[in-house]
């Protein structure tokens, strides 16, 4: 593995998108997956449609028949990447855009831009979920959003961070090997991760998160998908 | 002159007096283009925008390496912050796996 790799270098990953007052960053960790994926199989990127999703996907999860797709309310990415695979696939943003409430269902299978083929979970070991982002692109992942609401810049690192409260979705797009800590006595690895709150939150848009201690439970809930190449 | 017939109950404007917050509070409207349709709702923002002054130097307390202060959400509850900005719902059965790799750590923490 390369020492520090970041997609967004690569040209796979979009510009930073808002989500609004909507609670819908599921959709978009799931379509920043999506998107990169794409990339990885087809060299283009192409910026895909979170409102699909939002007006569309009410899928539940297989062993919790509560946890379901909704809209503004929540959601989880894997069931989003059962919808993509059983719809037929994402129409990109301009065909299909954002306005940040649920609506009706406008989904147009004939406009689909990309079509899901697969997805994965990703285990919880950190050098792993690196193989996993080197190899098939970003990674929906999905964190304790707790540190966030006030965060401003560097690399985060928090004492304690609970793992068990993980409520908001993001996109994993890249990691860097030193990163200054105080607190840990010295150069930290850390993630770069994409964030859904637009370019005037955090850096520009972006969260750095420490690496290797599965800080904030940004290990528990990491996914892959598999884009059709046509 | 302090009228005794009417007493603060809230602690928005104590909060808010303890740390000057006000002048901030007024860079940060500014800033972001926030609009409160009322005085009240104005009052109501300002307290919880105060509380996210101490929340933040509290984050910045326990994660010294980043930087917290003032974002786009510091008029926000916490509450209302997760409602409406995040919206991953965990499967329970993540919780438990969670908590089991929790004992696992542990449980391996001989030496």
């Amino acid at each position: 593995l390369p020492e520090s790799f970041d997609w967004r270098e690569k040209g796979a990953v979009t510009d930073v998108k808002m989500q609004g007052a909507c609670g819908s960053c599921w959709a978009f960790s799931t379509t920043g997956a999506v998107e990169g994926a794409n990339f990885v199989s087809t060299g283009k990127l192409l910026n895909l449609s979170e409102q699909q999703l939002v007006d569309c996907d009410h899928t539940c999860d297989r062993k919790d028949k509560r946890a379901c797709d909704n809209g503004c309310r929540g959601g989880l990415m894997s069931n989003a990447y059962r919808y993509l695979i059983e719809a037929g696939g994402l129409e990109d943003e301009a065909s299909y855009p954002y306005t940040g409430k649920r609506g009706e269902c406008k989904f147009d299978p004939q406009k689909v831009a990309v079509q899901v083929v697969n997805f994965t979970d990703i285990p919880v070991n950190e050098k792993q979920i690196a193989a996993n982002l080197v190899q098939h692109g970003p990674l929906a992942v999905a964190l304790n959003a707790v540190f966030m609401q006030t965060y401003i810049g560097g690399v985060s690192c928090p004492l304690i961070c609970g793992k068990r409260w993980i409520n908001h979705g993001v996109l994993l797009v890249g990691y860097g090997a030193k990163g200054f800590s105080i607190l840990r006595l010295g150069n930290q690895p850390y993630w770069i991760i994409k964030n859904s709150w637009g370019k005037r939150w955090g850096e520009h848009g972006y969260y750095r998160l420490c690496r290797g201690h599965g800080m904030c439970g940004i290990n528990t809930m990491v996914s892959a998908v598999v884009t059709q190449v046509s | 002159a302090i009228d005794e017939t009417i007493v603060q109950v809230t602690d928005s404007r104590r909060y808010a007096d303890l740390l000057g917050t006000e002048e901030k509070f007024k860079i940060f409207i500014e800033d972001y283009s926030k609009e409160y349709a009322t005085r009240e709702e104005y009052l109501h923002r300002l307290g919880i925008f105060a509380k996210n002054m101490i929340r933040a130097v509290e984050h910045q307390a326990i994660d010294p390496t980043a930087v917290h202060g003032v974002t786009p959400f510091s008029d926000l509850s916490e509450e209302e912050f997760q409602r409406l900005y995040t919206g991953v719902r965990v499967r329970p059965q993540l919780n438990r796996k969670v908590q089991e790799e929790d004992a696992t750590v542990e449980g391996s923490d001989d030496d």
